[in-house]
């Protein structure tokens, strides 16, 4: 079982798009895939077809209760993919773990459990680099950035870098950069350009190939309750998040 | 003096690209015009000029050391326009203030000894209900609400204005909601029109009639260091800023 934890404390990068469509075209080929939502906002949830009424169980209950996981998740329309939604009570972990010792392992030691189940579990992480994150960091395998190309995009990787350095050092010693995938990737725009290029140039093989273009199937998908990939199998963006899933697969094989 | 704090939990919904073309807008028209970034991104204070190594006093000293407005407070290209700048020293505000009675109101205190000097105040806030936002809230007179046409967008605005009554009977009591801009509107997505008309639909006068189009002169100016207003004055997104201050001093003129 691989955990990749979807992270990075600009907002609206995709971290949310990225963790339903990866996860979604892993599913696709196979891969029995976990999505963990860690954003008291719940658009995974939300994006995936999980109706408010439906999250009896949720993040909440598995960090602050220890409910174990398999207790918490659903499945989702997708087969082979199974989400534990999350609420707004989420926002409120800071305040109710806030005396708690072993506050930030929380989700890893719930993870470990786990470990028969499933070949993938994706975590959504909300834009902050805080209590839910840093539980995201401690329990993953491995880091996936989605970086939007941007100029502000660019100037929040530096803080996110360090961050995975002090959590690496102090919390999970394994923690690796899975990678850095590009998204809303605007051929037309020359700022694009030259973010990608930046992004190439100063952090090299850690960019995936795979780009995710801007596209407004992947923007539209959620207000239909499902991932794109079944909302539009052949759009641009349905397809970037398939090649996306096999460089993955792929890079892993390799390491 | 009027507090007006742009807020949405939501990420990259606009608030950093609003708070610096908004103020450059009022400043323009003979408005002194104070902004205060309380994003450990620090990207408002990017997107004017400020660079690191000029960010000695921030917005963290304020807070924590209460350290005086006039003394952190640095002025910027744009007259009639200063800023206190951030640093990432502000995500650890919720850990250092943690065991502190009156932490949320730390801003409000320190803006209160300044009424004088200015006669808006805007306020960026991180796209989490954090700590920094509730500093913000409770400074406020209103806040200002940027909203992307987007589905996911939508969805978070209901914690957003719960949070915001919250504050009201809480922390306080005349805060008001001075609108909600709509942002990154692209004419020719239906997404958008949809997302716009429900908002308008259920949100009415709430709604500012000025629309902040889809304009890559908004997300280009950063990377130049100024506010679109000087980096090209007469693109569509600048226009539109300076209509959005327009409408907004008429606003609170007829209030
Ligand atoms: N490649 C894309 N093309 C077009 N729209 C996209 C793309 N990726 C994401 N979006 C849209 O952009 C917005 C931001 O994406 P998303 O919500 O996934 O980002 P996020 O990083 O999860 O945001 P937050 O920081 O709030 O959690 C959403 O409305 C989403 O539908
Ligand atoms: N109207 C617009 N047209 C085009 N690009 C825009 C527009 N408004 C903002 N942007 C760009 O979109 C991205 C998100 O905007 P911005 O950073 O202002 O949002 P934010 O809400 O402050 O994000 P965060 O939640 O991370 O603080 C930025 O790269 C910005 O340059
Ligand atoms: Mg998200
Ligand atoms: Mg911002």
């Amino acid at each position: 079982m691989k955990v990749i934890s979807l992270a990075n404390q600009k907002g609206g990068v995709g971290k949310t798009t990225t963790a339903i469509n990866l996860g979604t075209a892993l599913a696709a080929v196979g891969q029995r895939v976990l999505l963990v939502d860690l954003d008291p906002q719940g658009n995974a949830s939300t994006g995936i077809g999980i109706e408010n009424s439906a999250r009896q169980k949720s993040t909440y209950d598995v960090l602050v209760e220890r409910l174990p996981i398999s207790a918490a998740a659903l499945p989702t329309i997708v087969p082979n993919l199974s989400i534990v939604p999350a609420t707004s009570d989420l926002s409120s972990v800071d305040i109710t773990l806030s005396g708690e010792s072993n506050r930030a392992n929380r989700l890893r030691d719930c993870l470990r459990s786990e470990s028969g189940d499933y070949d993938y579990v994706l975590v959504d992480c909300p834009p902050a680099l805080n209590l839910l994150t840093l539980n995201a960091l401690s329990a993953a395998n491995s880091v996936l950035v989605p970086l939007q190309c941007e100029f502000f995009a660019l100037e929040g990787l530096t803080q996110l870098l360090s961050t995975i350095k002090e959590v690496r050092s102090a919390l999970n010693p394994k923690l690796e950069i899975e990678g850095i995938v590009l998204t809303m990737y605007d051929r037309r725009n020359n700022l694009c350009h030259q973010v990608a290029a930046d992004a190439r140039q100063t952090l090299g093989e850690m960019v995936f190939e795979t780009v995710i273009p801007r596209n407004v199937r992947l923007s539209e998908a959620p207000s239909h309750a499902m991932p794109a990939l079944l909302y539009d199998e052949t759009s641009a963006g349905s397809l970037a998040y398939q090649r996306l899933a096999a460089e993955l697969r792929s890079r892993s094989a390799g390491a």
